[in-house]
């Protein structure tokens, strides 16, 4: 069948930082074409197309609807597969090879976090499951 | 073709997004 691309709409203005990204407008309408965990988002508008950071986006059909996974207070066993020195107080300052546990996957990228009963915002990108190869 | 996303982490939320109520 057809694809279907979701519609969403910028929140917010974004200047982009590298040529792969796509600069937003408030209350841009833009298809997005895939959906990365790292929080970027590929999507297309009119001719336009590029990265663009998942939290400037919000549902146009449905605004309200909450798309982020449940948290889980199990915790989840991940890696830092680079080092992270933080930049605002809510976030985690890891160097690259610490064990740490996710609890809550926001589709931003930015996951909550668990070291050593710590817990904060850390970038996914920077971090890979338990136990599998680089 | 989808190029490869950024490397770097995107930025945290905006302040627009921070105002919803959870």
């Amino acid at each position: 069948g057809p694809i279907i691309l979701q519609t969403y709409r910028a929140i917010a203005d974004y200047a982009k930082s590298s040529s792969t990204e796509m600069a937003l407008a408030t209350g841009d309408v833009v298809d997005v074409v895939e959906k990365g965990e790292s929080g970027w988002w590929f999507c297309q508008m009119k001719t336009k197309r590029g990265w663009v950071p998942a939290s400037y986006l919000e549902p146009l059909d449905s605004p309200d609807e909450a798309e982020d996974p449940e948290p889980n207070y199990a915790g989840e066993p991940y890696v830092t597969i680079k080092a992270y020195t933080a930049l605002l107080e809510d976030e985690l300052t890891l160097q690259e090879g610490e064990n740490i546990e996710v609890i809550h996957k926001l589709l931003d990228g930015w996951w909550v976090i668990r070291k050593d009963d710590v817990t904060g915002y850390f970038p996914s990108i920077y971090l890979q499951k338990a136990g599998q190869d680089i | 073709t989808i190029k490869q996303p950024p490397s770097n982490p995107p930025p945290r939320p905006p302040v627009e997004a921070r105002k919803k109520p959870s």
